[in-house]
């Protein structure tokens, strides 16, 4: 499985209108300016895996990942899809491609579609766990966590490996 | 509990051994000192130690760290790079033991010097046979690895995202310097 | 205490305002809406706020900033490099409020693209026209504007210290390639 | 005041030998590979002027500031001179070069040397006071330091100017 699109609509600085990336390729380089919005593709992939913890996203409450109009008008709702390639069938569904979507509207609830259709939140989680899709593992390493890990101590880093098991 | 722990330990830090030893490998001529390998590659050495294995939940545990050219020492006493390198090999080493489809890193390299740099580019593209790796740098060496190159940039109040090929001149173009 | 809290917090919030709108001046060709200053250079404004001033002790202080190009936000929900650069200011203010002979600087720049790392040197440069300013850098952009330089490297299991005068070439030379 | 030279004996990776470095010009760059040895020189400043807290040199203990030997034979102790230009007499010495030696045992204790007199470290303290030196402001940097205050919360905010105050 790899992520082949990312597109998003209200999703923080990628502003109301429709912006969509594709990925080519199973080594994707990123780079722009400080604050340009690089950090904020990730906060797109984690919140359509079904991330809740809005200190993963960098935001204070879930509701402030919705686009906040930049002085203009705020949107109401944010949503991101991403498409998988799943070729390999390591998301146990028969198809080459896989569809994730997430909306979230200003009062905090979320909608989750699977290749179009409504799911539950937990149905998804369970398919995502055994195609070992995870946003809390250390398969997604963040801004600054490296330095963090860099200055564990040693109870520290038993509790590291702790959590690995 | 312990059973289980020992096991994750075990294969953690056989990983680490191994990983730690491909990133800081280097070619003969780096050696800088008088017991130098014949011909063979330098490279250096990490393990993973239980302070005291019989009380394992009550103790910690401890990264030791030789890195080329240099004796082992505690990673607690090593340079700021070092300690990136090895928590590096750290994280990149319990992805293998609990491998996933993609990988997403962002800004990794940020107090990385340019050998370590490169040598990190290396071992990430070789994961790109198994798995996707997204890899966000504001640095080219790394950069210059990649499949493929997006910039981002920031425009009338919004992100907005192009696709280029990683060649010299385009580097240049993304990294940090105004987009008109 | 509250008023010494209240001249102190005021004198850094004043030389806060002004490093922050210095670090990030652009050419007014940066602009990029549509209400770019006429022919004046663009730059962010920041500032602080205590979040109670009637109780200042049981509440927190916040930062504001605006960016080029960019509307007011809390520094808490900005990027990473935009966090580094309200927090360079901060220090920046912190100082010139109670001077020292001479600063030291290490790796300050290690999150900041290339436009704020040239900012930042602009910045310190003008700063050691009353004191001496010591700084460890592994890129290039502030490096280039200093008086002399010092390649470090590792050598016979010490560190040996070289002095060059900074050119391109030079650069290279002790940017992480391994010393011979 | 500034800084015009560094000399080591002793001290961390500097290695047993005498080794000096001249400081030339009021805007010095230091660079090098990692685990060269660039931190270290501030550690050396940062000893000589009287820091007392290992944590500050990155060492467990003091005695970790001395030479370690690397696999031969280590230091008994660690001394570290740093010659300062006094020519505007910031320091209330009257003389243009006024030179601080420090020097440990593995005992631990420290011996303080102005102009190659020993003197108190109290004594010491208060001039460098009075001349603005000192290392528990914001006048040292170390690596990591701007991304630690970078995620400061709003009271961790309000106390850090606490401390100037
Ligand atoms: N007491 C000691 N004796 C000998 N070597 C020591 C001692 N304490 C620390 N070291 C070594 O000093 C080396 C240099 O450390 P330093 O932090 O100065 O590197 P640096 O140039 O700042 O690197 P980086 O770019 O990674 O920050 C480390 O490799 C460390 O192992
Ligand atoms: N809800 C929101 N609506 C609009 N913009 C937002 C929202 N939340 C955050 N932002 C803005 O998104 C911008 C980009 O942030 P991001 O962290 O992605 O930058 P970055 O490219 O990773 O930069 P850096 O190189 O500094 O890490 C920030 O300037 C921030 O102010
Ligand atoms: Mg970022
Ligand atoms: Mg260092």
């Amino acid at each position: 499985v790899y992520i082949k699109k990312v597109e998003t609509r209200g999703f923080k600085s990628f502003g109301s209108r429709p912006v969509s990336v594709n990925f080519e390729g199973r080594f994707i380089g990123i780079t722009g300016p400080n604050g340009s919005g690089k950090s904020n593709i990730i906060d797109a992939i984690l919140f359509a895996i079904g991330e809740n913890r809005p200190r993963m996203m960098r935001v204070p409450k879930l509701s402030g990942l919705i686009f906040d109009g930049a002085g203009g008008n705020p949107s109401t709702s944010a949503r991101v899809t991403i498409t998988l390639d799943n070729t390999s069938r390591e998301i146990s569904i028969d198809n080459d491609r896989v569809t994730l979507t997430r909306e979230i509207r200003s009062g905090g609830d979320s909608v989750y579609l699977l290749n179009g259709k409504k799911v539950q939140k937990s149905t998804l989680s369970d398919l995502l766990r055994l195609a070992l899709i995870s946003s809390d593992g250390l398969n997604f390493v963040p801004q600054g966590m490296v330095t963090h890990l860099a200055d564990l101590d040693s109870d520290e880093k038993r509790g590291l490996i702790e959590e690995i098991v | 509990k312990r059973d289980a722990f020992l096991d994750a330990f075990q294969k953690i830090d056989k990983e680490f051994r191994n990983i730690f030893a491909q990133l800081t490998t280097r070619d003969s001529g780096y050696c800088n000192h008088d017991n130098c390998p014949p011909g063979r590659i330098l490279h250096g050495d990490a393990w993973l130690e239980l302070d005291n294995p019989d009380e394992i939940f009550n103790a910690g545990v401890t990264l030791f760290a030789k890195f080329p050219n240099k004796v082992e020492r505690d990673i607690i006493i090593c340079s700021g790079g070092e300690k990136t390198v090895a928590a590096l090999c750290l994280i990149l080493a319990i992805q293998a033991v609990k491998p996933a489809p993609f990988y997403v890193f962002d800004e990794i390299d940020a107090h990385l010097d340019a050998v370590n740099s490169s040598k990190l580019a290396e071992i990430l593209q070789s994961r790109t046979s198994k798995s996707q790796v997204i890899m966000i740098s504001l640095k080219d060496t790394i950069l210059s690895r990649v499949d493929t190159m997006y910039g981002v940039y920031h425009e009338r109040s919004i992100t907005k995202i192009l696709k280029f090929r990683p060649t010299e001149k385009d580097i240049e173009y993304s990294k940090g310097i105004s987009v008109k």
